[in-house]
């Protein structure tokens, strides 16, 4: 997190805001929800709090305007800049200013207002750019759903010293960004996907192309807006060109950008019975077209061709794939199968039916 | 003649460059022709500033990678002190 240089800050932890006008695009009572939504962020992690007020100058004015709007720097028309705010101070310090001409709305279409007043109000409050790419102070735009939102713990840090923390019991905590050579990185699901590597953590997908030395961290929902975080299991099924995502008793199919229509449909469509709450991990072997889900000390065999599951399962992992334990995540490239359990990371050759090797969770990061 | 595409992409290119770097990295707008005092262009030096705040590899040219950075829809205040 970075301070605004002079690390200007407001003397009154109560203050106030007003909203001096509104987009058509968005119904006024969605408008009104997505700024207490955004304030209710910064107030939620320290002393500060926010009074609406009407019809009277107040600490954070709130508007959207067109291009050239006497401040000094004009906005730019549809995407590029979305929005801008001024440092804590007297008169326009405080201010938030929405460029207009983008499509504001409250989901992951266009540019979420929630998400862009949430950022903008932290500089409201002092905050500068933060070059932590999952931390809300970072300068470009990506999607979250309201819903999922929590404060980065970046971001926390960087609120709390300047205004100290909650006055809640319980300090809040909030998710930090995965970095790919952290020794204590474990993951919720990985799969490959046309020839790369895709490893899930929280709302962040780490993407490997074993040619390329560098890994890219981006969030899921720059792929896939509609999928949830924090997914579970995740496959891919070469030959239909399909990855299958799964969390809690739900899954999805995907074909490249699209999350193809009639999805999410319940896990138990595949076979699983109803005692099963949720997958754990899942891979698909591309020679023999099965694929084994992972269900705590146990797994499932299905036939991708017959769309069922293979009788005599479930069976326990153990008698199957050695002394791997709990499989966090798995997947299989060149033949061989990768199962993770923790930091651990087990290599399984299926046709000798024995672990060949165990490395570190991250040995595909060239760290 | 129509200038050639690639000619066309370069100059755009270069105009998004300058334009984002004067916007968000306090790159000087040079309305006056000086005489270069040795040392690296500010340009360059500006980008590196900015490859090396979004985590890019630090080439100080506009590679794919920078570009598509730049083109990402984001906030209108500087990402450095101006």
């Amino acid at each position: 997190y970075v301070f605004t240089p002079g690390n200007p800050k407001w003397k009154r932890n109560n203050l106030t805001y007003r909203i001096l006008n509104y987009t058509p695009k968005m119904r006024r009572a969605d408008v009104d929800e997505a700024v207490r939504k955004a304030l209710s962020v910064w107030s939620n992690v320290t002393p500060l709090t926010f009074q609406k007020v009407e019809d009277k100058e107040a600490d954070i004015m709130i508007s959207f305007a067109y291009r050239d709007h006497q401040d000094n720097s004009p906005f730019d028309g549809p995407n590029g800049q979305l929005a801008h705010a001024f440092q804590p101070g007297e008169g326009i310090g405080g201010d938030v200013h929405m460029d207009e001409e983008e499509d504001w709305t409250k989901g992951g279409k266009g540019y979420n207002l929630f998400i862009v007043l949430a950022h903008e109000l932290g500089h409201s409050l002092g905050l500068s750019h933060s070059n932590d790419p999952g931390a809300l102070m970072y300068p470009t735009y990506s999607y979250t759903d309201p819903n999922e939102f929590l404060l980065p713990q970046d971001d926390i840090e960087g609120i709390q010293a300047i205004y100290g923390q909650s006055t809640s019991a319980v300090q809040p905590t909030g998710p930090v960004t995965p970095e790919a050579c952290d020794p204590n990185l474990t993951f919720d699901a990985i799969t490959t996907l046309r020839g790369e590597i895709f490893f899930f953590k929280g709302r962040y997908m780490l993407r490997k192309h074993t040619a390329r030395t560098e890994t890219e961290l981006n969030f899921i929902s720059l792929f896939w807006p509609r999928l949830p975080s924090g997914i579970q299991a995740a496959y891919e099924n070469i030959e239909t060109d399909e990855i299958t995502i799964f969390k809690e008793d739900k899954y999805w199919v995907i074909r490249g950008y699209d999350v193809l229509p009639g999805y999410p449909k319940p896990i138990y469509r595949l076979g699983f019975p109803k005692t099963i709450k949720r997958v754990n991990a899942a891979y698909n072997d591309e020679t023999t077209g099965k694929t084994y889900f992972f269900v705590a000390d146990r797994y499932w065999r299905y036939d991708e061709k017959k769309k069922s599951m293979d009788h005599g399962y479930p069976k326990k992992i153990v008698s199957s794939f050695g002394k791997i334990g709990r499989v966090d995540a798995a997947f299989q490239k060149d033949g061989y199968v990768y199962f993770f359990h923790g930091t651990t990371q087990f290599q399984f050759d299926p046709r000798a039916k024995r672990i060949v090797q165990q490395m570190k969770s991250t040995s595909w990061f060239n760290c | 003649f129509p200038v050639a595409p690639e000619a066309e992409d370069e100059e755009k290119s270069l105009q998004l460059v300058e334009s984002y770097l004067q916007n968000f990295y306090d790159l000087q707008r040079d309305h006056h022709p000086r005489l270069r005092r040795g040392g690296e262009n500010p340009l360059t030096e500006k980008l590196k500033e900015m490859q090396l705040f979004f985590g890019l590899e630090v080439t100080g040219k506009p590679d794919l990678d920078t570009l598509k950075a730049m083109k990402k829809p984001r906030c209108g205040i500087p990402d450095v002190e101006q």
